[in-house]
């Protein structure tokens, strides 16, 4: 039996509005050490990857093994109907064909609930584990944000450049062309305005721009995005949870 | 010009 009541609903709300508009069909698996779930898009190219420590609650139980097949859009509307300082508790069987979800108002005594309907999802599961990155950058989830949304008007695509001092993101397009460089700093009164960078290699790779306005809409989960890369293979973007993390992992466009 | 690829092309299915 799956158990897990988080302090406010407006937690498990930004989770999903996070990765709702690239995935929609998606297994959460619960065990003892919390939820956690994969989805790939339908176009192959973006992978999302959860995982929703026990921390992250204010109680958590989950005895055995339960796999929750949901509809996020049919999630989200539910999770539309509780208020974001609601306690919202998730409580499932062992094998369950529905998910109730319980929002209670501790100041008006309010209780509401809501049962969803689970899938049964045959979705492929990909190893991306033990992979190794040529360069990890942190830097403001805010600032990452700002410059994908402000180069996409630019281009369909987004160069990324990384060396020892700089990071530069670079669109060129019909209109023109745009470049945005982002050099390491320590920030010691605000850490997470800070910026590091870790190089192994230098890094030369472009994402598709569409791909990247939807990571970016994990910024609201973190004050601090960070950036893996290496040459030709798939980015890892990752914004951390109190208990946990959402990541996304982004095939590279590549020449000819 | 850049083709866009595709994840599977990087990782196996478990």
């Amino acid at each position: 039996m799956l158990e897990g009541k988080f302090e406010e609903a407006s937690l498990f709300k930004r989770i999903i509005d996070s990765f709702k508009d690239c995935v929609q069909l998606v297994n959460f698996n619960c065990n003892e050490h919390g939820i956690a779930a994969q989805a790939v898009d339908d176009s192959r190219v973006l992978l999302v990857s959860l995982s929703i420590g026990t921390e992250s609650f204010q109680e958590f139980r989950c005895d055995r093994g339960v796999t929750l097949g949901v509809d996020l859009s049919s999630l989200s509307k539910i999770l539309r109907c509780g208020n974001n300082n609601d306690n919202l508790t998730l409580i499932a069987d062992d094998t369950p064909d529905s998910v109730l979800l319980l929002f209670e108002d501790t100041k008006k005594d309010r209780i509401s609930e809501y049962s969803l309907k689970l899938m049964d999802i045959d979705a492929d599961f990909l190893d991306i584990e033990g992979m190794e990155y040529d360069t990890v950058i942190t830097m403001p989830s805010a600032e990452f944000a700002k410059v994908v949304r402000d180069l996409n008007q630019l281009s369909d695509s987004l160069n990324i450049l990384v060396t020892k001092d700089t990071v530069k993101f670079v669109a060129e397009g019909d209109i023109g062309s745009g470049s945005v460089i982002v050099k390491p700093h320590t920030d010691m009164d605000k850490p997470q305005e800070s910026v590091k960078v870790e190089l192994d290699k230098p890094v030369d790779l472009t994402f598709g721009s569409k791909y990247l306005l939807d990571i970016i809409k994990g910024a609201g989960l973190s004050d601090q995005i960070t950036i893996k890369l290496s040459a030709e293979t798939p980015a890892l973007f990752e914004f951390s949870l109190q208990s946990g993390y959402l990541q996304f992992f982004l095939a590279p466009k590549f020449n000819e | 010009n850049k083709d866009q690829s595709k994840l599977l092309q990087y990782y196996v299915k478990v």
